[in-house]
C-alpha cells in the first residue's frame, strides 16, 4: 500500500514559519523603496513535491510595514512594527520557494501593499492624523523645509533627498505635518554647499552613506519645524541597493514582483 | 437483492457526543496573527 501523503502543512507550523521567513528576508532585501515589512500572519502555504527531496512551495503572507526604512541597517527583529494608529500600512505577498536538499530559495515573489482605510483609523482614533499623499504641497513644503533647516545648521555633509517615505497630516487640535524621508551625504560640506550646491554629488557607491530623516512642521497656530536626521554610515550596498542613489522618488501604495 | 434502507436522520442530539474537553483541531490555515489585522 503506497505510504500516506504528508499530512498538509499547517500555516503555524514550525517548518511553515522558517519558509515564511526566507520569503520576508528575501522580499524585504529586494525592496527598493520604502520601509522594512515584518510578518503578520502566514495564510496559506501549499507543498507540491516534485520528487525526492524537491518541493516547490506556494506561500501567501499578510505583512505589516515597520519604522525602519529600507536602507536601515537595523535587523528586521529590532525594527518596530508600525501601530495601527500610526496609520499601518499592511503588505500582501504571493511567493514561490523551491525546497531543494533542505536548502529553501525564492523563486518569485509578489507583493501589494496598501495603507489601512482612513475609516478604520478614524474610528478607533478620532483624531489621529492620516497618511497623505506624497506628492501633497503641505508634505513637499515640510520636506523641503526641513532638509534646508538641516543642512543650514550641520558641520556635517551636505544632505540630498533620496524619497519621502511617509507623511501624515493632522489638523485639530493643531495643524501640522509630520513627515519621514530618506537621506544620502554628497561630497560637500553644508558650509561648501552654500558657495556652489551643484558641484555637491552623492558619494560614489563604495563611500555612500545613507541615512533617515523625521521631521514635525507646525502650521497652525504658530510656525515651528523640528527635525531630526540620522545618518547610517557607510555600508556595503547591496547590489540593487544602487538603484536608489539616482532617483528621488514619490511613493504611493505599491506593488513589487 | 440490495434495497438501501431508509435510516432515520441522525438527531442533533443523537450524534455521538464528543468526549468532554476535547476541542477540535484549529484549521492548518491561515495562521495565528503576530501584531493586528488591518
Amino acid at each position: 500500500v503506497p505510504a500516506a501523503p504528508p499530512a498538509p502543512l499547517g500555516c503555524d507550523d514550525p517548518e511553515s514559519e522558517a519558509v515564511a521567513e526566507v520569503a520576508v528576508s528575501y522580499i524585504n532585501g529586494h525592496s527598493h523603496h520604502g520601509y522594512k515589512f515584518a510578518l503578520n500572519r502566514i495564510e496559506n502555504i501549499l507543498v507540491l513535491p516534485q520528487g525526492p527531496n524537491n518541493d516547490i512551495i506556494f506561500l501567501e503572507l499578510d505583512l505589516l510595514e515597520t519604522t525602519c526604512h529600507i536602507l536601515s541597517p537595523l535587523p528586521l527583529g529590532n525594527c518596530t512594527v508600525r501601530s495601527f494608529t500610526a496609520h499601518a500600512v499592511e503588505g500582501d505577498c504571493d511567493v514561490k520557494l523551491q525546497k531543494l536538499d533542505g536548502k529553501l530559495s525564492v523563486l518569485a515573489s509578489k507583493c501589494h501593499s496598501h495603507a489601512d482605510s482612513s475609516e478604520d483609523v478614524l474610528q478607533l482614533c478620532p483624531d489621529c492624523p492620516l497618511l497623505a499623499s506624497l506628492n501633497n504641497t503641505d508634505v513637499l513644503t515640510a520636506v523641503t523645509a526641513a532638509l534646508n533647516d538641516h543642512n543650514s545648521k550641520t558641520a556635517d555633509a551636505y544632505l540630498r533627498l533620496l524619497e519621502i517615505g511617509r507623511a501624515n497630516i493632522q489638523y485639530n487640535p493643531v495643524h501640522l505635518v509630520y513627515v519621514e524621508f530618506a537621506v544620502a551625504a554628497t561630497n560637500c560640506s553644508a558650509e561648501a554647499a552654500k558657495d556652489n550646491v551643484e558641484a555637491c554629488q552623492l558619494l560614489p557607491d563604495d563611500q555612500s552613506n545613507f541615512g533617515f530623516c523625521t521631521a514635525t512642521m507646525v502650521i497652525r497656530p504658530s510656525q515651528d519645524l523640528k527635525v531630526n536626521c540620522q545618518l547610517y554610515g557607510h555600508q556595503v550596498p547591496a547590489p540593487d541597493v544602487l538603484f536608489f542613489s539616482r532617483v528621488v522618488w514619490v511613493r504611493s501604495s505599491q506593488d513589487t514582483s | 437483492s440490495v434495497a438501501k434502507r431508509a435510516v432515520a436522520k441522525v438527531a442533533q442530539h443523537d450524534k455521538v457526543p464528543r468526549p468532554v474537553g476535547s476541542v477540535p483541531p484549529p484549521p492548518p490555515c491561515p495562521g495565528r496573527i503576530r501584531h493586528f489585522k488591518i
